[in-house]
């Protein structure tokens, strides 16, 4: 299976 | 206050129907240079980037911000009262808790005013810096919502493989695989028809196929679409406007 990665793990909140 | 006519209301129509589907409520950010609006799917793993710059407008003005929090799914209903070909002005004050839609019919008299309340939405907003990408493609959009399309029917992910010479999209499904392979071309009649791979890095990348299924919604703004991509970072799919763009940010998918 795959995991679907979410943004949050690559982009800050600003 | 905000006032900004669409020579079609056909651009923005293409515009609210390409997102809508990924994001429900999103802040229309006016300012002098024109709209921009950032969004991120519920899931967080799509994130929507549109710039709508001043140029795309026949008149605009903008003295100062205005943040216009619309519920995409009402704005839609109120956006397809419009024809295809009329004149679209957007109407905001400056701290508005409506925006009023004015549609003008290009052939008869007739003027069509709707208002769209407005609505507090607390988004957060995230930092995208400009990335250096493994690779970068530019290709026609119909034949990638076509192949993403083709290849939903058989798998839920869709497999990007990108060298100097082809890109690879594969899909391997219970009931079966699919894959298509395509050539870098030049076609100088019509270069809308091109296929362009610049690579610094070959790539190998998949990412689900129910967030690309949104993503090609945004076909009929550009004949082409630029897709930025490194191996385990969110890709880029991205049509460009007369002035500005639709961009979608998309997280992949990996191995456990």
């Amino acid at each position: 299976g795959r995991i679907q990665f979410d943004l949050y793990q690559y982009f800050q909140r600003e | 206050m905000l006032e900004g006519k669409f020579e079609e209301a056909s651009l923005l129509k293409k515009v609210v129907e390409s997102i809508k589907d990924s994001v429900q409520l999103c802040n229309f950010v006016c300012s002098e240079h024109g709209i921009t609006v950032q969004a991120v799917d519920d899931s967080r793993v799509l994130l929507v980037s549109l710039l709508i710059g001043n140029e795309v407008f026949s008149d605009y003005r903008c003295d100062r911000n205005i943040t216009l929090g619309v519920d995409l799914k009402s704005f839609a209903k109120i956006i397809r009262c419009g024809g295809n070909d009329d004149y679209l002005t957007l109407i905001a004050e400056d701290s508005p808790d409506s925006v009023t839609l004015v549609f003008e019919d290009k052939n008869s008299d007739r003027i069509s005013e709707y208002s769209l309340k407005l609505m507090e939405i607390d988004n957060e907003f995230l930092k995208i810096d400009d990335m250096d990408y493994d690779s970068v493609i530019k290709m026609p959009s119909i034949d990638f919502q076509k192949i993403c399309r083709d290849l939903s029917t058989l798998s839920e992910s869709l497999q990007i493989l990108i060298t100097k010479d082809s890109i690879k999209f594969m899909a391997e499904g219970e009931t079966g695989n699919g894959s298509v392979i395509l050539k870098p071309r030049t076609d100088i009649d019509k270069p809308e028809q091109s296929i362009t791979v610049k690579l610094n890095n070959a790539v190998n990348s998949t990412f689900g196929l129910k967030y690309i299924a949104d993503i090609v919604k945004g076909t009929s703004l550009s004949n082409q679409i630029v897709i930025k991509i490194s191996n385990r970072t969110p890709a880029l799919f991205e049509y460009k406007l007369q002035s500005g763009y639709l961009r979608f940010y998309l997280a992949p998918k990996f191995e456990d």
